[in-house]
């Protein structure tokens, strides 16, 4: 089982996007995924499909109060989704007084088994749920938007997540960064990606996410690019996506 | 002296964008305007064309060790900027010690005079800092980017805004709701605007600003878009705001 967290402190980049959309493309091929929606906005339950579950959620999950099969859903073949809920903002607070809490999600992970993949979708910014998020995860997938604010605070995540590595969880990697909303018509986008590939180099995927309005469209829905435009561009570059991901170049 | 915040939780509506923008339009039309930029990610202060200064920017300012007149810099006629720092992201946890955080960046400002219009840059989330912004401003500009996720956040945005009237900051008002990033050939946009001036009614903007380009682009030279294309579609809209601010309707 595969963990992955999907991480940037800058906003708008394309986490949930890529949470959802990398989710089931990898189900479309024939792995069983479970996304976690860890981020008080809700955006990844949302854009699945899912009304917020006051009851049962990822809030009860992480504290203990309810296993996993109580808060898990089925979303899509070989899908499922534990949801997400505004009232992890008042959690920040109670972790805090947890003896390890950065431990706590990695922990309650123990108790579910069956997937091949998890994917964690985060909130923008450095606080506790992503810090959760990358304790628990074994490698990070980073969007970067191809624009220029996004390129400003990637040292900064670099650093966090050096971090982490050397405090709570040292197997932990990159698995890549991900340029996402890329519109081949704009010079910023072109120089974006050079930047970003002059940098960071193979850590790099191949696979680009092209700037495509389908992908604004299917949240609205409750639906995934695979559900709403199965043949467009934005489901295409999620597939070609997953495909190098099982094809270990990472 | 009129204080605005630009706040959003929803990561990457155009809140720098706004800010900076916003201040210049204003600064054109003869009003002194000072950004200030309380988001550890620095986009306000990288999009004005100021570097990181290490050794005083708002962390100084907001701990007291720094007066206005050391932290601020001229950016362009009658525009101003107290740089921001990733320091601040340190602050987080020094803050909580101290009573009545909350009212910090308030006391501050009391020391601060000469200027029409603060206007405060804030991270994407419900944290200190967009606290510490809400609790010293007269008011509220929320930038909604015409995208489904960023009608979700609204309903908690709007939650905490009454929670800070109520506790520290009683004249707080929402100066209005700016729709973002309208493109009109797409139908999400016209979609989202009608949801949002349905909902919002008055309390939204009559200035919509546009998806442009060159608004993405300018960021990129340290200008705002004043200096970048002083006669595209984004200059004007901008104007347009500060017109609609400066006439009072709201
Ligand atoms: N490739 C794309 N093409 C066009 N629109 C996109 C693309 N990817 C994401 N979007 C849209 O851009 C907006 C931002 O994307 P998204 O919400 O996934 O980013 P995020 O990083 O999760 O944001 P946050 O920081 O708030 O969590 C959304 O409205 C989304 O629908
Ligand atoms: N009207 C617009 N048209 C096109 N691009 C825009 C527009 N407004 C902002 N942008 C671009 O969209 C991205 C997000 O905007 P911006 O960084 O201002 O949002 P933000 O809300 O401040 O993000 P964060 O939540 O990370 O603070 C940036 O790359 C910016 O240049
Ligand atoms: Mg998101
Ligand atoms: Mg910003």
């Amino acid at each position: 089982m595969e963990k992955i967290a999907i991480a940037n402190q800058k906003g708008g980049v394309g986490k949930t996007t890529t949470a959802v959309n990398l989710a089931h493309a990898l189900a479309e091929a024939g792995k069983r995924v479970l996304v976690l929606d860890i981020d008080p906005q809700l955006n990844a339950t949302s854009g699945l499909g899912v009304e917020e579950r006051k009851e049962s959620n990822i809030y009860h999950f992480l504290i203990g109060e309810k296993d996993f099969n109580e808060v898990s859903v089925m979303v899509d073949n070989n899908l499922y989704l534990v949801p997400g809920t505004k009232d992890l903002a008042g959690l920040q607070v109670e972790i805090a007084y947890i003896d390890r809490w950065q431990t706590l999600l990695r922990k309650r992970l123990k108790t579910v088994k069956d997937f091949d993949f998890v994917v964690f979708d985060t909130p923008p910014s450095i606080g506790p749920f992503t810090i959760l998020s990358l304790v628990a995860a074994d490698s990070v997938i980073i969007p970067v938007q191809c624009e220029y604010y996004a390129l400003e605070g990637l040292s900064q995540l670099i650093k966090t997540i050096k971090m982490v590595k050397d405090s709570f969880n040292p197997s932990l990697k990159i698995k890549g960064l991900l340029l996402t909303m890329y519109d081949r018509r704009v010079n910023l986008s072109r120089q974006v990606e050079e930047e970003v590939r002059r940098y960071f180099g193979r850590k790099v995927f191949r696979s680009v996410i092209p700037r495509s309005i389908r992908l604004a469209e299917a949240p609205s829905f409750g639906m995934t690019i695979f559900r709403y435009a199965p043949h467009s561009a934005g489901s295409e570059s999620y597939r070609e996506l997953a495909r190098e991901i099982l094809n270990g170049k990472n």
